[in-house]
Order: C-alpha cells, then sequence, then structure tokens
C-alpha cells in the first residue's frame, strides 16, 4: 500500500545521519521474504521516507568475500533493471544490507504460487527488461553467472530487475577465480562447465534456459541429478523446447539464438535486443494481471497461515514458518542451495501443473528405444527374409538377437549358479565394478527398473559421502586459517 | 580431487544406468516378439 502511495519516489541512497543509526531505527522490519543460502531477506518500512526497501541479514561468519562482492557490483550499477543497493549496517552479527524492494518478488516465486507458467506474451516482456539489464550489467563489463528465473525480480509496475550478483564478477577477474564459481549447474553455459574461459555472452546462454524455465516450470535436464547435467550440458545439443509445436516461430528462434553452444557464434544482449520476439514485447503493464493474481495468493496464503495459527494458538515461530513457506522467494546463490530449491520447485510442479509431464526414467527408455528401433533396421530386414522363407511351415523362426540373448542368459546363469547368486551378489554392493555388469542380464524387468529408480538415490548418497570426507578434511585447514586470522 | 572422485562417481553411474537401460530395452523388444 505504501508503495501505491509513493509510486513516484526513488531512493537514491540512504542519508548520512540514517548510516550513522541503528538499523532497528531506521527501519520497522516488517515481515520476511525469504531465506538463502547466507541469510534471510526482509521486507521493511524505511522511516524516514515511508519507503519500503528488502534487507538481507547476513551472518558475519558467512562468506564475506562473496558478500562483499555482491555489495561492490550494485554499488556501481545505476540501472533500473538492476536491482539498487542503499546501505549497510553491523548489528550484532549480522550485516544488514539495503536493497531495493521488488514487491512482486521472483519470476520463479511467481510461477510456484500461481502453480502456473508464464504466457509467451509475458515471457517477452519479462525478457525484454532482463535483457536491458544484461546489456547494461555487459557494457559496465560485469558477468552475472547465475542468470535463471529465481534472480530475475519484478516490482509491483512489472517491471524486471537483476538480482543475486553473490557469484558475479568483473571481466578483469583472473581466470583462476572463474574457475571456482560455480553458478546453477542446469542454467550454466557449456564454457563455464567446461572452464575454457567465459564472457558475458555465458548470461545470454543462461537466459535462453531461463526463457524455457518460464515457458515450462523448469529448466532442460532439471529431472535428471545436477551432477549428471553437468557432464550433459557440454555434450549434448542445445537444449530445445520439451513440445516446441507450442511455441510461436519467434520464441523458438530467440531461445534458439540464446543456446549456440559456441559462445563466439552466440548473440549478444544488444543484438538480441533486436529480435523480432523482443521487438515485438508489449509494455510491462501486461504483467499487471498475473502480478495481482500472485500477490492476492500470497497474502491469501498469509491470512490463511495467521488464522491457523491463531487458532492453534502456536508458538511466535510457527509464524515465520508459515509466511515462510508461502513467500520464500529464492534460494541463495550457494550452489547446494540453488540445487535444492531447483529440485524442489520441479517436484512441485510436476505434480501439479499441465506443463510438468516428463517423468526421467520415461523419458531416457524412450529416447533409448528409439535409438534400438534404428540399430535393429537391417536385423529387421534380414529377419523378414528369413520369416518369408519360414512362412511356408506357418512357423516363425526366433530372430538371432534373441537367441543372442538367450545364449548369454544361459552363460549368465550357469556363472552365477542359476542367477540367486548373481542377484544377492548385486544387492551387496551399491554399484557393480566396470566390466562387471553379468548381474544385470539374470535381472527381471521390474528388477531392472527398481534399480534404476534407486540409482539417482544412491549416487547421492555416495557424493554426500565424499563431501562430507573432503569437508573433514578440510575443516582442520579452515579452522587453521579462522585462527590465524584472529591473531592477526 | 574432490571434483576427480566426483566425476568419477558420476560416470560410473552413467555407465550403469546405460547398461540397465539398454538390458531393459532388450527384455522389452524380447517381449515384443514373444506377444
Amino acid at each position: 500500500v505504501q508503495m501505491r502511495n509513493n509510486p513516484r519516489r526513488q531512493l537514491k541512497k540512504l542519508s548520512e545521519d540514517s548510516l550513522t543509526k541503528q538499523p532497528e531505527e531506521v527501519f520497522d522490519v516488517l515481515e520476511k521474504l525469504g531465506e538463502g543460502s547466507y541469510g534471510c531477506v526482509f521486507k521493511a518500512n524505511y522511516k524516514e521516507t515511508g519507503e519500503i526497501v528488502a534487507i538481507k541479514q547476513v551472518p558475519v561468519e558467512s562468506d564475506l568475500q562473496e558478500i562483499i562482492k555482491e555489495i561492490s557490483i550494485m554499488q556501481q550499477c545505476n540501472s533500473p533493471h538492476v536491482v539498487r543497493y542503499y546501505g549497510s549496517y553491523f548489528k550484532n552479527s549480522d550485516l544488514w544490507i539495503v536493497m531495493e524492494y521488488c514487491g512482486a518478488g521472483s519470476v520463479s516465486d511467481i510461477i510456484r504460487i500461481r502453480n502456473k507458467t508464464l504466457s509467451e506474451e509475458e515471457i517477452a516482456t519479462v525478457v525484454h527488461s532482463t535483457l536491458k539489464g544484461l546489456e547494461y550489467l555487459h557494457f559496465m563489463r560485469k558477468i552475472h553467472r547465475d542468470i535463471k528465473a529465481g534472480n530475475i525480480l519484478l516490482n509491483a509496475e512489472g517491471q524486471a530487475k537483476l538480482a543475486d550478483f553473490g557469484v558475479a564478477g568483473q571481466l578483469t577477474d583472473t581466470m583462476a577465480k572463474r574457475n571456482t564459481v560455480i553458478g546453477t549447474p542446469f542454467w550454466m553455459a557449456p564454457e563455464v562447465i567446461q572452464e575454457i574461459g567465459y564472457n558475458c555472452v555465458a548470461d545470454i546462454w543462461s537466459l535462453g534456459i531461463t526463457a524455457i524455465e518460464m515457458a515450462e516450470g523448469k529448466p532442460p535436464y532439471a529431472d535428471i541429478h545436477p551432477m549428471r547435467a553437468i557432464f550433459m550440458i557440454p555434450t549434448n545439443p542445445p537444449p530445445t523446447f520439451r513440445n516446441p509445436d507450442l511455441w510461436s516461430e519467434n520464441f523458438r528462434d530467440f531461445v534458439s539464438q540464446c543456446l549456440v553452444k559456441n559462445p563466439e557464434n552466440r548473440a549478444t544482449a544488444t543484438q538480441l535486443l533486436q529480435h523480432p520476439f523482443i521487438k515485438s514485447a508489449k509494455p510491462n503493464s501486461v504483467l499487471k494481471s498475473m502480478i495481482t493474481d500472485a500477490m492476492e495468493i500470497k497474502l491469501k496464503k498469509q491470512e490463511e497461515a495467521l488464522q491457523r495459527e491463531q487458532e492453534a494458538e502456536d508458538e511466535d515461530n510457527s509464524d515465520e514458518d508459515e509466511v515462510d513457506q508461502g513467500t520464500m522467494v529464492r534460494a541463495g546463490t550457494g550452489d547446494s542451495g540453488t540445487i535444492r530449491a531447483a529440485g524442489s520447485l520441479a517436484r512441485s510442479l510436476s505434480d501439479t501443473c499441465r506443463t510438468m509431464i516428463e517423468h526421467e526414467d520415461t523419458g531416457t527408455m524412450q529416447s533409448q528405444l528409439g535409438t534400438m528401433v534404428i540399430n535393429s533396421d537391417e536385423e529387421d530386414e534380414e529377419e523378414c527374409g528369413t520369416m518369408k522363407r519360414r512362412d511356408e511351415t506357418m512357423q516363425p523362426v526366433k530372430p538371432s538377437f534373441l537367441e543372442y540373448f538367450e545364449q548369454k542368459e544361459k552363460e549368465a546363469n550357469i556363472q552365477n549358479d542359476g542367477g540367486r547368486k548373481g542377484e544377492n551378489h548385486a544387492d551387496n554392493r551399491k554399484l557393480p565394478l566396470d566390466g562387471d555388469l553379468e548381474g544385470v542380464m539374470t535381472w527381471s524387468v521390474e528388477e531392472l527398473r527398481k534399480r534404476l529408480a534407486s540409482l539417482d538415490p544412491q549416487m547421492e548418497q555416495e557424493i554426500e559421502e565424499i563431501r562430507q570426507r573432503y569437508q573433514a578434511k578440510r575443516q582442520p585447514i579452515l579452522d587453521a586459517i579462522q585462527a590465524k586470522k584472529r591473531l592477526q | 580431487l574432490f571434483m576427480k572422485e566426483l566425476e568419477h562417481i558420476v560416470k560410473s553411474y552413467e555407465a550403469y544406468r546405460r547398461a540397465l537401460l539398454s538390458e531393459a530395452d532388450a527384455r522389452s523388444q524380447r517381449q515384443q516378439w514373444y506377444s
């Protein structure tokens, strides 16, 4: 309401006077907007002018280097398409970063709240503003490195703004620094994954993925384990829409121009602003109904949560939890955080949204079957010939591939004492060693499917184990560094 | 080192997944033929 009362007021910077006071004297913290990997974001009222701001509260023990980088980049930017930075405070053990408030939240937040993906018209408008932000950022020789729907915020007027510069970098960064940064896997450009050096157009790839995300609710490969996706993105051809027929030629062409694997041939933000898909984008007002809808649902959820809370006479904390569920905007820039957010979004959407159709196993299975059909062409011809000859006796001959498999099955059964032993043997280990796959031959289709379904959780568990192992190795070194810093 | 181990794990699972899929595929082809 306050925002609507002062639509023209635009806070530039906090006054000197405000910056010297305690933050709670300057702001009224109103509600929690979301939680990132390094802190919480709150909505607050700037008492001096009555304007609404967003405050990110970051514990000082977090990676301050990243936070300082984020502040520094926001501070250098002065664009209506980039979230503005107003000032910071130290309060107890927290750093308060005061930023521009975008009332509608992130685009991924809107998708999640409404349980509905964006229309092509809405996407064009959001992408248009995003491209303006990227054009500005790239002009300033900065790369965002984590472009995705979760980092594109919309204000109440429908203006899209780039946010979350936690992993952004200046082009003068050293190669070593660039290699240490990991964005969010599903949105990452192939050259970023391959660590072969990259420039601003890496953001353009991520924008193409984001356009698909806005259209389909999740980025390509979202159903696949992020670690697998990391190996698939540089290897596979550029991703496309799941159902291209649903989208206009202009939109498909725009996305294909973003998703060019060779960065040298990829269009720049300035070039893409001239693309017919963007040139024909409608003004921000087309987003109004979507934003109003999302805000109403959000408000309703908050009211319901409050009501439930009152009814149950819960503890104070439960209010925060409920509000959190409804308004959680985005995960932070942390790698694991963003992976989890994407996963949960994909899961929640796949349960309910019409556009979510694919399941990994069936998808992969289908593509595999397709390949097999092509490969079996020669065999089919051969078998047809044979069948014709045997037609006289009305006894079709068994195809040679069946004989081949049955023979292999027999061999496997002999080796594994009827197959039972092989099955037990395989059960006792997580994954057969390279080339040791004879157990596979003896399992039923049901068993094969079960094992396929359990592969990802198994892999995640193994990854978690080695992560913990390395964390244990890393910790004493980190402790020593910390101790030295304290001494200094 | 961590990334190398990670890559090894992912690649091993990838190979195993391919083997399972190709076997499941062969089985369904056989089933189709018999039916």
